[in-house]
């Protein structure tokens, strides 16, 4: 599989990234999805090979973020999928496009809210695989003052518009949501250079 | 410290912390 000079046109045009940039992407790409399977597609394992070092292991989060990367839902990540996604943490991509993944991450079983359940969820996932203990009494509080604030017609979900309105007075919850490295990658991975098909 | 359940989730969750895709390169 090779990326054509139209194919890295065309990514530039639906992402933050310059054609250069998306080159420079490349060699990332090229590089996770050879790790386990040498197909030119980003498998989960992979994926979960480069976030933790370890190609083994549930986690919740891994799984929802690897389904928004996997637009086509066919199980593996595509390059122009991986481009597409990574734009999303571009440090210029607008607060709107972080707000709606972000809630998308967290709406688990994409019934089009974030559920009190799916919260509760997220958070049992995190003191697991942190080792921490919270009792139940406390973890309740913690989503009842959550809920109070972010599920404004308390209906028990918070639907896209409360999610608006709650990460705007809470804007460091898209902190995850920018990657500053991305504003640099032709410089992390120089070895696109080699393959260019333009100058910018 | 944590009175927000998504504040302790983002700022928590590895698997939401892409950066390493990065720092392993």
């Amino acid at each position: 599989r090779t990326c054509q000079h139209a194919d890295l046109e065309r990514l530039a045009r639906e992402s933050q990234f310059s054609v250069n940039e998306v080159e420079a992407l490349y060699e990332l790409f090229k590089k996770l999805s050879c790790s386990i399977i040498d197909d030119g597609l980003i498998h989960k394992e992979e994926l979960r090979l480069a976030l933790f070092q370890a190609p083994y292991g549930e986690n919740l989060f891994l799984d929802r973020v690897f389904d928004l990367f996997d637009e086509k839902k066919n199980g593996v990540i595509e390059f122009e999928e991986f481009i597409h996604a990574l734009s999303v943490f571009h440090p210029y991509a607008s607060i709107q496009e972080k707000t709606d993944f972000a809630f998308r991450l967290y709406d688990l079983r994409q019934t089009g809210f974030i559920e009190r359940e799916e919260v509760q969820q997220m958070v049992s996932a995190i003191l697991l695989e942190s080792d921490m203990m919270l009792s139940d009494e406390l973890l309740t509080m913690i989503i009842d003052k959550t809920f109070a604030d972010a599920d404004s017609d308390k209906d028990g979900k918070i639907s896209k518009d409360e999610w608006n309105v709650y990460v705007h007075k809470h804007p460091s919850l898209l902190k995850n949501m920018t990657l500053p490295y991305l504003k640099d990658v032709t410089t992390a991975f120089p070895s696109f250079i080699f393959n260019t098909e333009v100058e910018d | 410290k944590f009175f927000n359940a998504f504040e302790f989730i983002s700022s928590m969750s590895s698997g939401f912390d892409l950066s390493s895709l990065f720092e392993s390169k």
